[in-house]
């Protein structure tokens, strides 16, 4: 494990903590995507089908039991809560799930390291998580007024991707045979798609202004 | 074990 991998987890675990507390703490999910947050539960109950099958490490199966259950609670809040259901933007948040799934579906079915279930699920939850995070910039788009915690939980799921290129960067040049096309291509996008939400919260925390992304 | 694989990240 380099200090780039375990600084891309530790974001990633934050921006999930940030998400919870604001959730559990102010009772409101406002501005936040159940239709992201479904698709990340999907994500990490398809990549971690291995959770029981291989021990890799007592952090690593932690860590997965962590985000399988914080995912999972956090579609709970937002569909059961009978106070945070409340606040959810269920007409502006119209991004259909399948449109997203189908096409990761497929893609996995072609492109992956070896066609077998687990390997073509995992494949699958790599692309999916690549895409997940659509609904929520959509949602952010119409919404536009974005209150500081939503802001800082794109910020970190934002810099947990960026973290784990270098990891990838640093892995190929110290671990022999550590190519994972697959792998790098959907992160890489992952990360690009984070870019314009980028610029607009370094501009907005630069200038000191709250943060508003344009029509 | 084996050759160093992306299936050991989270």
């Amino acid at each position: 494990m380099n200090i780039f991998r375990l600084a891309g987890d530790m974001t990633h675990l934050m921006s999930v903590i940030v998400l919870l507390l604001k959730i559990h703490t102010i009772k409101s999910c406002a501005g936040i995507s159940l239709k992201t947050q479904e698709l990340y539960a999907l994500v990490f109950a398809t990549r971690y089908l291995d959770i029981f099958t291989d021990f890799i490490s007592l952090y690593n199966t932690i860590m997965k039991l962590i985000f399988l259950a914080s995912s999972f609670s956090i579609v709970w809040y937002m569909r059961q809560h009978k106070i945070v259901r409340r606040s959810y933007d269920k007409d502006q948040d119209t991004f259909r799930h399948l449109f997203l799934i189908l096409p990761c579906l497929l893609l996995a079915l072609f492109i992956n390291e070896k066609f077998t279930f687990k390997e073509v699920m995992w494949t699958f939850s790599l692309f999916l998580e690549a895409v997940a995070i659509l609904p929520q910039l959509v949602l952010l788009q119409r919404t536009r007024n974005i209150d500081n915690l939503t802001g800082q939980y794109v910020f970190l799921l934002g810099a947990y991707r960026a973290l784990y290129i270098l990891n990838w960067i640093y892995r190929y040049f110290t671990e022999p045979h550590y190519v994972h096309w697959i792998t790098w291509i959907s992160g890489l996008v992952q990360t690009l798609l984070y870019a314009d939400f980028f610029y607009y919260y370094f501009n907005s925390w630069k200038n000191n202004v709250k943060l508003q992304l344009p029509a | 074990t084996g050759q160093p694989s992306a299936h050991d990240e989270l």
